[in-house]
């Protein structure tokens, strides 16, 4: 229980790595 | 900044001889607060990178004892499984993020260690409850606590061997791997804060935390069951894909040096193309030269190196690098001669570490850098300038490698390159040359030989 | 001048029934027996003389189980919804300490215990020892749980929620009901990011409501903050929420109690910017206190 967690989304490279908007 | 770092080192000291009291007292809760409370330092905005890493350090430090203790206790306890069960809970009771994600990793790691605890999923739930740290300093500092704590953690059995609870090393290579891209996306994110005016003072701080990122490489070349094929076909693909896709030059030369200086030759001869293919797609800021001149200076040494099995026959090491030498300088429009010529330098270098009987490679590379100079209109070169210190390098190594100037003079091409340099280069070329045959005792028998050098040298004779 | 008593209300099962404990009006902490649902009540009132050999004489002894709710702005309008009584003696003359035992059978009590910041709901027996003047009473309370079971098939809480061209997150918690020593788990999703968020955390409010109709007075309290996020996320990012009920002071959700009051929770998601200004959704959630399964050999 003290490690459940939901499915994350996969981000995507260009969301990883673009600059803030 | 050192009134701010004293200021949060004196709370962590005070706290800490709280916790070790409570820790005496096996009054564990209690204890987890005040490491909760000397942890909440590390929320700080105040400090700079160099500063925060002196709090960082010292806080570990302390944190330590609480990861000591609670292991050595555990010996004495009736049910330890259900006694981390329930402080992998209580951690998390904690308010604030940063301090409950450094208690869950140092809770966490002694309840790996426990016998029938939830290995793996302790592992995958200590990388992705870090996503909660979005901040790139504080985010880099834990994440880089993470790798550090669970080092001897990862699994490292080969892939089929179902013998370790943690799983295997395909495990420990996602659990890295993860983790060595969070990171890399917080340092390239680091990049974009601040103003703009502070751009040189932020790439600086940048490059003082590299190796924060580089640690999660260095823990993957340490893999013992890291094969071959599991780095051509996962980690090198992984890597190169986030070095290239962040698009920022600092990201990229380093991560690629950092591939290149910690993953084994034998890595690197497999997996040539790929590594050359990437380079090319890197950005036109990266010095790229650095890092084909590091991979080439690497398995220059490799070949030559005493008991190494050399470079294999079935590789052309050279028409390999020769290939993509050229598409990188052919992609790159802007890219200083200087440049240029420090890339042919690397292929000379190569050329004659790893083919040293066979000049024509070497040929190849004079004749083509002197063509690149008649493109450019780049004549009459002195020797001091940036273009002029790397021609000067670059004639200079098969004659130092080879230390014998009749075979030097198989490099046709040689004469050509030197008539690009001014006079004064000219000169000091033939005094080089004079001097490493006065030096080596290299004795002229043949009047070809002769006529060879005098063509070298002519600029001194005349 | 004249005698006087003490009385005393023991519990048949003190020593064995379990004890919780209870915020007071004025904060602190108190320790009461807990009774369920339908539990008899039962136990012995103890009158003892204060002044040996001297008569005590009353007009009747009686002891109620009262449930109650009690406005504190309207504090002389309690409202009874339980009220049993039972003769203990008719008037006459106490000459010397006398005990009277009491049992209420299968006594409903419906609602849980609740002590809040405008309306409090208690359970108590009530002993009144009837005299000419004034009369003698004393009072016990006692804690009631109220236990609920609800299948473990739930409908996640999974919403999106923006300000347009500014922020939009896709929020999800694992579950719309919750019990007391659950664990919200959850995440955020960011589709768009064009503030700078400085950091973002969960709120627990509890909401009082007491009245009703247009005369609702709402009362929020924060029970708990947890930051689930430190720093400023990009488009695409998910921040992971565990966030474990059990460290925190809660009791089940309460609607409509006696037409008098509701005590309603919820998850309250904040987002900081670096300016300090919020941005909030709001998102009710039903507390219960789990009915435990009875051990089975």
């Amino acid at each position: 229980a003290a490690t459940q967690r939901l499915v994350t989304k996969r981000q995507t490279l260009d969301e990883a790595y673009a600059p803030p908007a | 900044q050192e009134k701010f770092l004293d200021q949060a080192l004196k709370a962590v000291h005070q706290e800490s001889f709280e916790m070790k009291r409570c820790l005496d007292k096996t009054q564990y809760v209690e204890a987890f607060k005040h490491s909760a409370i000397l942890l909440s330092e590390l929320r700080t905005s105040t400090l700079s990178p160099k500063f925060y890493y002196r709090l960082y350090v010292d806080i570990v430090n302390e944190l330590s004892h609480l990861s000591t203790t609670l292991s050595h206790d555990n010996s004495s306890c009736e049910n330890p499984l259900a006694r981390f069960n329930e402080f992998y809970e209580v951690v998390q009771y904690a308010g604030n993020i940063i301090p409950r994600l450094y208690l869950l990793i140092s809770v966490g790691v002694v309840y790996f260690k426990i016998e029938g605890s939830p290995r793996k999923e302790i592992l995958k739930d200590l990388v992705e409850m870090c996503r909660g740290v979005q901040h790139p300093i504080r985010g880099l500092f834990l994440r880089n606590f993470l790798i550090t704590m669970t080092k001897e953690l990862l699994p490292d059995t080969p892939v089929g061997d179902d013998s370790n609870p943690a799983g295997n090393v395909a495990d420990a290579i996602e659990i890295i791997i993860e983790n060595f891209c969070e990171m890399n996306k917080l340092w390239v994110r680091m990049q974009h804060q601040g103003p703009s005016r502070e751009k040189e003072k932020r790439e600086k701080e940048r490059r003082e935390l590299r190796i924060l990122v580089g640690t999660n490489l260095v823990r993957l070349s340490q893999l013992e069951n890291l094969t071959l094929e599991m780095y051509r076909n996962t980690v090198l693909p992984r890597v190169l894909e986030q070095a290239v896709s962040c698009r920022e030059p600092i990201s990229q030369e380093y991560l690629m040096e950092c591939v290149i200086q910690v993953f084994s030759d034998e890595f690197h001869l497999a997996t040539l193309n790929e590594f050359l293919d990437a380079c090319a797609e890197l950005s036109p800021e990266v010095r790229i030269k650095n890092v084909l001149g590091a991979l080439i200076d690497r398995l220059a040494i490799y070949a030559t190196a005493e008991g190494s099995p050399g470079i294999p026959e079935d590789i052309p090491l050279f028409d390999i690098f020769s290939k993509h030498a050229g598409e990188v300088i052919g992609s790159r429009e802007g890219m200083p001669p200087e440049d240029v010529i420090a890339i042919q330098t690397a292929l000379v270098n190569l050329a004659t570490k790893c083919y040293p009987d066979n000049n024509s490679y070497a040929n190849t590379v004079f004749g083509s850098t002197a063509k690149v100079l008649k493109t450019l209109n780049i004549t009459g070169v002195a020797p001091n300038s940036n273009v002029g210190r790397e021609l000067m390098k670059m004639i200079k190594m098969p004659i130092e490698q080879h230390n014998d100037i009749i075979k030097v003079l198989s490099i046709s091409e040689l004469s050509e390159l030197i008539k690009t340099l001014n006079y004064r280069g000219r000169c000091l070329i033939g005094a080089f040359i004079i001097n490493n045959i006065l030096e080596n005792g290299t004795q002229l028998k043949e009047e070809n030989d002769v006529n060879g050098i005098f063509e070298l040298v002519e600029t001194l004779i005349f | 001048w004249g005698q006087q008593i003490d009385i005393y209300i023991k519990f048949a099962d003190e020593d064995t029934r379990k004890k919780v404990q209870i915020r007071n009006e004025e904060g602190r902490y108190e320790e009461n027996l807990l009774y369920f649902d339908g539990e008899s009540v039962s136990g012995e009132i103890a009158i003892k003389l204060r002044k040996r050999n001297q008569k005590y004489e009353h007009q009747g002894i009686r002891v109620d189980f009262i449930g109650q709710i009690e406005v504190y702005y309207d504090r002389g309008n309690t409202y009874d919804f339980v009220s049993l009584s039972k003769d203990l003696a008719r008037p006459g003359e106490l000459y010397e300490d006398t005990t009277f035992p009491f049992f209420f059978s299968n006594v409903t009590k419906s609602y849980e215990s609740y002590v809040g910041c405008n309306v409090k709901l208690r359970y108590f027996i009530r002993v009144t020892v009837s005299r000419r003047i004034t009369d003698v009473v004393k009072e016990r309370d006692v804690v009631v749980h109220s236990l609920s079971c609800y299948p473990d098939t739930d409908v996640n809480l999974k919403m999106e929620v923006g300000i347009e061209d500014c922020l939009h997150i896709e929020f999800e918690y694992n579950r719309s009901r919750y019990h007391l020593k659950d664990i919200i788990v959850g995440k955020i999703y960011f589709l768009l990011v064009r503030i700078k968020i400085k950091y973002m955390e969960i709120a627990i409010i509890r909401r009082e409501s007491v009245g009703s109709g247009p005369s609702v007075y709402n009362e929020n309290e924060n029970i708990a903050k947890y930051e689930i996020m430190d720093g400023a996320p990009v488009k695409g990012e998910t921040i992971p929420i565990r966030l474990f009920l059990a460290g925190y002071e809660l009791g089940p959700t309460m609607r409509d109690i006696g037409k008098r009051f509701s005590v309603r929770y919820f998850l309250n998601l904040v987002l900081v910017d670096e300016e300090d200004r919020r941005y909030f959704k709001q998102q009710e959630i039903t507390l219960y206190r789990k009915a435990e399964l009875p051990n089975r050999r």
